[in-house]
């Protein structure tokens, strides 16, 4: 199973539609695909229009009730599970605050779930707390969704860091394994000379770390279409509501290439 | 004096990009503006290119060990001034939580600094924590950016709830007075049907609570240019960087619209 976060503290850069339209291709191409929602704003769960459960149970009862995931996930297509989030998570980051190994909660829960899939993908909210720390701790893996804009280079260093601490402290192994350009204004200089100063980053970088000396830029950069922005309020994947779309071919782009890694692990 | 904070929990929907150029237009049309970056991600204390005092004391320090505004402000030019964040910022959300009165901080701080403006502007990170809290104690205003797609929608009335209980508990008067739509793809369908989900949900919701029931929406709507995407990376307000663009003239509009306001008042 690959166990993927995706994370990135800037808001707005495409972190919930990736998660949802990476986790629907993935599907799609017949992977059976977790996805766990762990933003307060539930919008990946509102994305994909999943109800609760009768209890009304949520992560934010997987993080603070015992609750087992297999209580609250649901089955929203063929292959594709969500584990969704509601409001109440944010109150989880406070009340969890003073609880020993609060950090772990989730990586437990997972050791507990029976079900098993090719992929479990985690949508983070935009910061750094003890939500992501959770699915930075849950999994081997993370993607770095990246809008080529000037003020999403400088959350980069800050992020890696946290990387580096969980890998070194609470989970060996954690790897920075994808850089995903998202929101690409094909013909802006800006996004060129952003994308330009990210690989040099990352290529000066390679020898300062094993979390991001691994890290694949995926070829294919998720162009902006209105088609991916309109999908949500269908409650659908961009697969269904607009297959034919620049959204869709994007981001199935992206699965195959997510897959071509998978084969050279 | 004006106190307005710039709020919404959802990311990357232009509440940097607007508080820092709203209050470029302010201080240029002779208005006495201090900009507060209570965002750990510095965005607006990067934007304007403000470097910390020479102890490198930021928001952080102003909030965690008792340094007064005037030590940490920063003069960046004729009428324009910025409190500075720093990475720092992020561990002062746990190093409060257990602090009695941890959400009036900066109200205190800032009633016992000496120094008039005309506006406060606050910054506020893409949350509801106790850094966005310490925001809406500390101002009577609250502008809400709004990107006008349907994920945005979906956090208005959590946020409602929170600025209605602020202002019950902690902030008589608090109100939520201008509603600012930003990133505006002029011809979308999709953004004339949020615009319209939102006018109308404020119109039925203006029984509901003081706290909504006076609120503006702006007539200016913030294009989508990408030259307010470029003017971070020099260190710039949009007025700076490209008077002539469609941000400078968008953001100039707003400066007199929110004028206008004062005038009413
Ligand atoms: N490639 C794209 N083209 C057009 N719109 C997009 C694209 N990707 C995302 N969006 C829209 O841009 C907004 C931001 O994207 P999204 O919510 O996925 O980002 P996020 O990083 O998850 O935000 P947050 O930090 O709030 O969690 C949403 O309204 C979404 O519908
Ligand atoms: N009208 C606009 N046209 C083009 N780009 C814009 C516009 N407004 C903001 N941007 C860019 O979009 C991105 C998001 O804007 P900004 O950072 O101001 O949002 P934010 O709400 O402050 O984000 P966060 O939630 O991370 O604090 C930034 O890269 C910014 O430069
Ligand atoms: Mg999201
Ligand atoms: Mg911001």
């Amino acid at each position: 199973m690959r166990t993927i976060s995706m994370i990135n503290q800037k808001g707005g850069v495409g972190k919930t539609t990736s998660s949802v339209n990476l986790a629907a291709a993935l599907a799609n191409l017949g992977h059976r695909v977790c996805l766990i929602d762990m933003d307060p704003q539930a919008h990946a769960t509102l994305h994909l229009g999943v109800a609760l459960n009768e209890h009304g149970q949520s992560m934010y009862h997987v993080l603070t009730d015992d609750v087992p995931l297999a209580d609250v996930r649901v089955q929203v297509a063929p292959n594709l599970y969500v584990c969704p989030a509601d409001l109440d998570l944010a109150a989880a980051e406070m009340e969890l605050s003073g609880e020993v190994g609060r950090e772990i909660i989730l990586r437990d829960r997972l050791q507990d779930d029976p079900e098993t899939f090719d992929f479990l993908l985690i949508d983070c909210p935009p910061s750094l707390g003890v939500l992501t720390l959770n699915a930075l701790t849950s999994t081997k893996e993370v993607f770095l969704p990246l809008q080529p804009h000037f003020l999403a280079l400088h959350g980069l260093s800050k992020l890696l860091k946290t990387i580096d601490i969980v890998a070194r402290r609470l989970n060996k192994g954690l790897r920075l394994s994808g850089l995903l350009y998202c929101l690409c204004d094909s013909s802006t200089r800006l996004a060129s000379e952003v994308i330009n100063d990210v690989e040099e980053f990352f290529q000066t970088e390679r020898g300062g770390s094993e979390v991001w000396s691994h890290v694949t830029s995926f070829q294919t950069k998720i162009r902006r279409n209105i088609r991916l922005a309109e999908a949500p309020s269908f409650g659908q994947s961009i697969f269904q509501y607009a297959p034919t779309s620049h959204g869709a071919e994007d981001y199935l782009n992206l699965a195959h290439e997510v897959l071509e890694q998978s084969a050279l692990e």
